[in-house]
């Protein structure tokens, strides 16, 4: 564990927070990918099936505790109470609805879990459930964030907690980068390419929303998506 | 694979 890592986890931590605080004081999820939550449920519990067999320590199993359960409370809110509010149509994926003409599967799964799945399947870190789940989980998180950066595209703007909950989630894997980089220097046997090319894949999407969310703060405007 | 890492991040 490095200030890095710790930091990074935080930030995730705090990720969840913002949005449960955000839906609940609003007693709305206006702007929020259902779509991007349900793959975050995914992502945490094909991952996360660990708990069951194999202990890290209190920390990693408490946060991964907490990662599920906040992220299913999350899509909970959303299919329940907070329903009516749900923004399904800047939620779809080109693609939706459509999928091989008459298909009923979205563009979620057409486009999104199978091929991480496939590719799971070619690049893992050994062939057994476990490890093509995991493969599959670090895969499918590198690009669970698209939805919701798909839907902040077609609004154009986002709301301050929205843009808040994007930005922690996008700097806690920047965070990681930085964690991957001190490890690589600090221990003997530290080599994990398959988490790193993914992990930079993933930070790399934040980019763009970084950029727009810089330019907002630092003119004190409001978060305008070009276009 | 070099398993000595582990899947100890989150």
């Amino acid at each position: 564990m490095n200030i890095f890592r710790l930091s990074g986890d935080m930030l995730h931590l705090i990720s969840f927070l913002v949005l449960m605080y955000r839906m609940r004081g609003q007693r709305s999820c206006r702007g929020v990918s259902l779509k991007s939550q349900i793959l975050f449920l995914i992502v945490f519990c094909c991952r996360y099936l660990d708990l069951f067999f194999s202990f890290v320590s209190l920390y990693n199993t408490m946060m991964k505790i907490f990662f599920i359960s906040a992220t299913a409370t999350i899509v909970y809110w959303m299919l329940t109470k907070y329903r009516s509010s749900y923004d399904m149509d800047n939620d779809k994926l080109h693609g939706d609805g459509s999928f091989m003409g008459h298909l009923p599967p979205h563009g979620v799964l057409g486009y999104i879990i199978v091929p991480c799945f496939l590719l799971a399947l070619i690049w893992n870190e050994g062939f057994e459930a476990f490890e093509i789940l995991w493969a599959f989980s670090i895969y499918l998180e590198a690009v669970a964030i698209l939805p919701q950066l798909f839907m902040l595209q077609k609004t154009k703007e986002g709301e301050a907690f929205t843009l808040l909950y994007i930005f922690c989630v996008g700097a806690y894997r920047g965070l990681y980068i930085i964690n991957w980089i001190y490890r690589y220097f600090t221990e003997k046997h530290y080599w994990q390419p398959l988490v790193w090319v993914s992990g930079v894949v993933q930070t790399l999407l934040y980019a763009d929303f970084f950029y727009y969310y810089w330019i907002a703060l630092r003119d004190g405007a409001k978060f305008q998506l070009p276009g | 694979t070099d398993k000595l890492t582990g899947h100890d991040e989150l």
